[in-house]
């Protein structure tokens, strides 16, 4: 196991978006949302952090920084939805897929995989009601035309505790 | 009150 004394959050998520890695590096990745879980003020450095890697020029930078945020969603409880559900936070989302700001220069990879989270924490998440207000207004705006199919395991739902598997 | 004025200043990005 890597030595985690004096990792830092962003030390972490350079580590897990590195552009050089071949790919998604679980290790980092859980890394960064322990590091999040352990600290005071974890959940709101997270997401400022995040959001400048998601804003990369580098496509593989963004998808990995995103792969990490969703992983933290599911991994780091609802002090990090809090900050997610923020106007703060959802602004540079949208920032990245509105052609008023970034969007034209944003992959579509990067832009679809964004309104995919939105959409699928606007199902999962309905008590955080600025993601709703964020994922509708890029409705009316045009920039999602149609809800995504998210599939049920991107979503946050946990999963029904007495599934039968063999009824 | 951090939080409530934090509420008050946090707006949807203008489109």
């Amino acid at each position: 196991m890597a030595e985690a004394e004096g990792e830092s959050l962003e030390s972490w998520l350079n580590k897990a978006t590195n552009p050089s890695n071949r790919q998604e590096d679980w290790e980092y990745i859980i890394g960064f949302c322990d590091q999040i879980n352990k600290e005071l003020e974890g959940p709101q450095i997270a997401v400022r952090l995040l959001a400048h890697k998601i804003q990369s020029p580098q496509e593989w930078e963004a998808v990995q920084a995103l792969t990490v945020l969703e992983a933290c969603m599911k991994n780091c409880g609802r002090r990090f939805h809090n900050e997610v559900g923020k106007f703060r936070f959802l602004n540079e989302l949208i920032k990245v897929v509105s052609p008023k700001y970034l969007g034209d220069r944003v992959s579509e990879k990067v832009k679809t995989k964004i309104i995919e989270l939105l959409y699928s924490w606007t199902v999962a998440l309905p008590e955080e009601s600025k993601i709703k207000d964020a994922y509708h207004m890029l409705k009316r705006q045009g920039i999602v035309q149609t809800d995504p199919s998210v599939p049920a395991d991107r979503t946050l739902i946990p999963s029904p505790p007495a599934r039968p598997k063999n009824p | 009150l951090g939080e409530e004025s934090e509420e008050r200043d946090d707006h949807l990005l203008p489109m």
